[in-house]
């Protein structure tokens, strides 16, 4: 399989938001990611809306086509199926959402072509 | 217990070709 997904999607890891308060990975909101970029002299949200999902190299892997920000660059990721995205307004969303529960007891929905997912740049980038 | 970012958790999706 290509990478192991990071050890922050299990459920009951400790985040940090940008302001310092501490959540559990499963009980982040929307608002939590919009407030924490306002905080961040760095980074900034972006909606990074699903155009395509594909079959990736492996049978395990999805690779998925995002029309990123105002501009709607085109920007393709490949991931593992059960890789989470926060969909704007819904929540933690995976290709295969029984797979991400049964790896790491994160409840998801399905992530499906239109769905607005947090993404994040670079401020002042172009 | 570790404590991860909150930009950890979200893609970094910007275009690779600037304009």
């Amino acid at each position: 399989s290509p990478v192991a997904l990071p050890p922050f999607f299990m459920r009951g890891s400790i985040i940090q938001l940008a302001d310092g308060e501490l959540k559990r990975v499963e009980d982040l909101k929307t608002e939590d990611f919009i407030q924490s970029a306002e905080i961040s002299s760095e980074l900034k949200i972006d909606s990074s809306t699903v155009e395509r999902i594909d079959n990736g190299q492996s049978p395990n892997a999805v690779v998925i086509q995002f029309s990123v920000g105002e501009l709607k660059a085109q920007v393709c990721v490949e991931v593992l199926v059960e890789y989470p995205f926060f969909v704007f307004g819904q929540g933690w969303s995976s290709c295969c959402p029984d797979r991400t529960t049964q790896l790491f007891e994160l409840s998801c929905a399905k992530l499906c072509v239109g769905d607005v997912c947090v993404s994040l740049t670079l401020r002042g980038m172009r | 217990v570790p404590v991860f970012p909150w930009h950890s958790l979200v893609p970094f999706l910007a275009p690779t070709q600037s304009d």
